[in-house]
């Protein structure tokens, strides 16, 4: 470099600079990666890596809820008959869908990727478990389950959020079957209504290519409906990992009510790509909207005069699903 | 997307899962 001349130098810069950046990252994630095996050969787990405030600032300031919209929109044009066979073709390729448990098939009667995306499956298709008292409401991947402790809902191992800004403050519903807890302190205890319960909890991640409507995974009865606007971060496993109160941050519906053994809740979390959420029961819910801010939410009330229970769920029955944009 | 379940249950609920295993709409989640 120093006997080149300056102009050649100038010239090579973008490339070194290229190349000396590539190699060292390849370096840093060989370096991470044998540090993590060496972690795990002194029989050790290795700690997870959580994003920094400034990397949480950094991903939640990408408009994130305006792209989701535009994706959504961009999909949501027709497609000639022709397209509709390749660009399906390619997505389920690429996520890996099992196209014969589809209640359709012919790839043709799918006007556009959300439409496609919203598919229902064959009746035969999932057959729902008579036997125990609570099933999966959807098909995805376990991240994590078991029970709440301090308050605090495990994402991913190791990984927690707060209960209470996930589901947000109490309500103030006459009519619930939320008693007021012995310990005002703890929101938690104020959730549980019965002595000697416990308060439970389960993450179930939907990937690109799963069926993407859900079901009522229990006997229970809605009485509340409380939507989070919020970010559009993707929810992968990875993400999940990375970033701490995830949930938290992202859009989010939650239906609140109680079951045979007291207080129950299923909230779907929105994603980047994947922010409407649609109720089959709730006409009013409007996700993703650009009329909402995040950090607010919008309650809603089924126990009305006249229907003072809410709306009463089966095991298995349709409830909502998820769309693109 | 992500589902999240939050609900009370007597100190005897199991659930007949294991952490990152795929698990399909319909089939046990739990139970007393």
């Amino acid at each position: 470099l120093h006997t080149a001349p300056v102009r050649g130098v100038l010239r090579l810069r973008p490339l070194h600079f290229l190349v000396a950046a590539g190699a060292g990252y390849a370096g840093y994630r060989q370096y991470e990666k044998y540090k993590e095996q060496q972690v795990e050969k002194l029989g050790q787990e290795s700690p997870p890596k959580i994003a920094s405030d400034w990397e949480v600032s950094l991903y939640k300031s990408v408009p994130t809820r305006l792209l989701s919209r535009a994706w959504g929109r961009l999909n949501s044009v027709e497609l000639p008959n022709w397209l509709r066979k390749p660009v399906l073709s390619l997505y389920i390729w690429t996520f890996g869908v099992n196209m014969k448990e589809a209640a359709v098939e012919d790839l043709h009667h799918y006007r556009n990727l959300s439409e496609f995306f919203r598919r229902k499956l064959k009746p035969q298709a999932r057959p729902i478990c008579g036997i125990h008292s609570m099933i999966s409401p959807s098909d995805g991947k376990i991240l994590s389950f078991g029970q709440v402790k301090n308050c605090e809902v495990e994402q991913v191992k190791g990984i927690t959020y707060s209960l209470e800004s996930f589901l947000g403050p109490h309500a103030n519903t006459e009519n619930a079957d939320v008693k007021p807890a012995s310990c005002p302190d703890s929101f938690q205890k104020q959730l549980v209504t019965q002595e000697n319960n416990e308060l439970y909890h389960c993450v179930i991640y939907l990937a690109p290519g799963d069926y993407h409507c859900f079901h009522s995974p229990t006997d229970w009865t809605v009485s509340h409906r409380r939507h989070f606007p919020g970010s559009l971060m993707s929810v992968n496993p990875g993400v999940a990992r990375w970033i701490k109160e995830l949930f938290c941050h992202n859009e989010r519906v939650v239906l609140s009510g109680c079951w045979k053994h007291g207080f129950f809740s299923l909230t779907a979390v929105g994603a980047q790509n994947v922010g409407s959420i649609r109720i089959y029961f709730d006409q009013d819910l409007r996700t993703n909207s650009p009329r909402y801010s995040k950090g607010s939410y919008n309650d809603f009330s089924f126990v009305t005069n006249n229907n003072k229970e809410g709306i009463p769920m089966r095991k298995g029955e349709h409830l909502g699903e998820f769309n693109l944009g | 997307s992500t589902i999240v379940l939050i609900f009370e249950a007597p100190k005897d609920f199991i659930f007949y899962l294991k952490p990152g295993q795929k698990i399909r709409f319909g089939e046990a989640l739990g139970s007393l």
